[in-house]
């Protein structure tokens, strides 16, 4: 028997000053929920293909982590994902990106690689591609959270205050024109 | 961002990656998530890897390929690769982030250059980690 699984959870904005011991244990246990669920497809001589699924799903459906529901706001407030799957013995894949109203991007990434001659779709086509292959939308409300939606309002503020200050900067690089 | 590697009884990798993107991103912004061979890659002869990060860099490094191919062609490990291409190339673009990989033997590395990443582990034996922060 040889099978193993590893997973992440994202590395881009992790502060060890912000992290409470509470936090840790909630992010702790999102992770081994994804693991354990990953772990249990390999145990009973499941494919690494379905393993993988069943860990990122689990990390979708977990409002604590960048993807599915729990998803980050763009700039116009609304969540748009990205999401890929590629199986190592074939090396068949697909993936979506841009994509608005699905709830589990993966499964969506999974369905370009078994049910059509593509590998990636994108934005509207794709979602029309999911419909198309039975998979229901879900409203945008689906992915909101207030943390994600305050990291917006608060990015936007951080944005509107540089872009004053360079305003008032006689050597703001925009004026470096030559 | 998250992402699954894992090797199964029959021998075979998988990698999944699925992200959110980065708050208030404009322009209908892609990263290395969906881009094969970036963010995302697997191939029996070699490895599995899902990266996060810094998409951009990770894109211009073309990460998870760069490793697969390093053992490929240079008869690396994939610690060696790994290492060598998350630690000093990715670094050396300017770039942060990290990934989780697995090889075809079910080696598992979980390099990172960023102050942490959520990562996690578990072998056959029952025997794994989960963790956050370097130490």
């Amino acid at each position: 028997m040889n099978f193993a699984i590893a997973i992440h959870g994202g590395a881009g904005t992790i502060r060890r000053q912000f992290m409470t011991p509470e936090k840790e244990a909630e992010y702790r246990a999102g992770l081994a929920e994804s693991l354990e669920a990953g772990y249990g497809i390999l145990r009973h001589g499941g494919s690494a293909l379905d393993a993988v699924m069943k860990a990122v799903i689990a990390m979708e459906n977990n409002p604590l982590f960048n993807a599915g529901k729990g998803a980050v706001f763009t700039h116009e407030g609304t969540n748009e994902q990205d999401a890929c799957v590629m199986d190592g013995s074939t090396r068949a894949v697909g993936a979506v990106a841009a994509v608005k109203h699905i709830a589990s991007p993966v499964t969506l990434a999974r369905m370009v690689m078994e049910r059509s001659k593509h590998v990636l779709l994108c934005g509207e086509g794709a979602e029309r591609f999911a419909v198309a292959n039975g998979m229901t939308l879900v409203e945008p409300e689906y992915f909101y959270t207030k943390q994600r939606w305050d990291q917006l309002q608060l990015a936007l503020k951080e944005e509107a205050r540089e872009h004053k200050q360079e305003a008032q900067l006689d050597h703001s690089d925009h004026k470096k024109m030559g | 961002t998250v992402g699954a590697v894992a090797l199964d009884n029959h021998g075979n990798l998988a990698a999944a990656t699925s992200t959110g993107g980065m708050t208030n991103k404009r322009y209908g912004r892609i990263g290395d998530t969906p881009i094969i061979g970036a963010g995302t890659y697997a191939d029996n002869a070699t490895c599995a890897i899902s990266a996060t990060g810094v998409g951009e860099f990770i894109m211009r490094a073309v990460l998870a390929h760069d490793i697969a191919a390093l053992m490929q062609y240079k008869n690396m490990t994939l610690a060696d690769a790994a290492n060598l291409v998350v630690m000093e190339k990715l670094t050396a673009l300017g770039g942060s982030g990290g990934l989780v990989a697995i090889d075809w033997d079910g080696n598992i590395v979980m390099p990172f250059n960023s102050e942490g990443m959520y990562r996690g582990y578990k072998l056959a034996d029952g025997t794994g980690e989960i963790a956050i922060f370097k130490d």
